[in-house]
């Protein structure tokens, strides 16, 4: 794992963060409901809560999906390329590039087409840096920096898990288990034959 | 674009070239030091954008620099640290990924890092 420069975190006081998504974006709720799995995986391991606020001006973390130039000096690219990106805590900006073919809840790994992205396998990631996790080299962690398309990868794994608990200590009721599962298809072009990233 | 699964996925808006973004990156393999490659520029700006050089006026030539930001991202990658454009590292570079650099003001603790021993074997290490 790794954490940015002078490791900045969320404030020791701060453990209880509200989250909103840009109106504009009219989320329907199966991908709210990405979200709220994707800050679960956060949310076990370390004491912080994550709770969805209507206010998006005022959230703790603001989400939004955009295309092309958006005016953060970071634009996106089309399908494929970079998925998405975030800015480290406590800036709490989580963005996602509107023109991925973004797969929300079916089976990823049994889609015949090569551009599709699963959304929660990039938002848990994506999290990751919210909460000031950087890039790691490890294959199976999910701050691994690339995802191959048609792959599903939400669980963090020991090096997730190790990392953000050295910024913020251990949720009480973390049992120690952390478990990575991907999965991927034919498609996957993964030829050393390890897991995926983004 | 939102879809519930893959398969509902319109023909209409899947890329006429599926591989991706990057894909003629795989055009450069073989390249290596001293070589004046088209695309070597392309790839230079890929490896800047995400921390690995300078910026600098990219050209295609194949100069030390490019081999250094190679080395590195071998290194971070777990591959095989040669400093050539070989065909995993390639690989590896034109998948999509997350558009967060590696290598932020000029420095990182994913793999290259840290701390090796003599034999360069790296050191994981935790501060407790």
């Amino acid at each position: 794992y790794s954490f940015f420069p002078g490791t900045p975190r969320w404030p020791a006081g701060k453990t209880d963060l509200t989250y909103a998504f840009l109106p504009a974006n009219n989320l329907p709720d199966s991908v709210k409901a990405v979200f709220s799995r994707a800050f679960q995986k956060w949310s076990a391991v370390i004491p912080l809560t994550f709770t969805e606020t209507s206010s998006y001006v005022v959230a703790d973390i603001r989400i939004g999906f955009h295309s092309g130039d958006h005016n953060d000096g970071e634009p996106f690219d089309g399908v494929l390329g970079t998925l998405a990106h975030a800015f480290s805590p406590p800036t709490g900006i989580l963005h996602l590039d509107g023109d991925e073919n973004w797969v929300v809840d079916g089976d990823v790994a049994a889609s015949a087409v090569v551009s599709a992205v699963d959304l929660e396998s990039v938002a848990v990631h994506e999290l990751g840096h919210v909460l000031g996790l950087g890039h790691s080299s490890e294959r199976e962690a999910i701050m691994y920096p690339t995802i191959s398309t048609g792959t599903r990868k939400v669980d963090l794994a020991g090096d997730d898990v190790d990392g953000i608990q050295v910024l913020y200590g251990s949720n009480p009721n973390y049992n120690g288990s952390a478990t990575s599962t991907t999965t991927t298809t034919t498609q996957e072009r993964d030829t050393s034959g390890g897991g995926s990233r983004f | 674009r939102f879809f519930p699964n893959s398969s509902s996925i319109p023909r209409s808006l899947i890329p006429t070239n599926p591989d991706g973004k990057w894909d003629a990156f795989k055009n450069l393999t073989g390249c290596h030091a001293g070589e004046n490659v088209d695309g070597l520029a392309n790839l230079k700006n890929y490896l800047h954008y995400f921390g690995y050089i300078d910026k600098n006026n990219f050209t295609d030539e194949f100069d030390d620099n490019l081999k250094s930001a190679i080395k590195t991202y071998q290194l971070n990658y777990n591959l095989n640290t040669t400093g050539e454009l070989d065909g995993q590292t390639l690989e590896q570079i034109v998948r999509p990924r997350c558009g967060v650099a590696d290598i932020v003001n000029g420095t990182s603790s994913m793999n290259s890092g840290k701390k090796t021993t003599s034999s360069g074997i790296h050191i994981h290490a935790v501060n407790h």
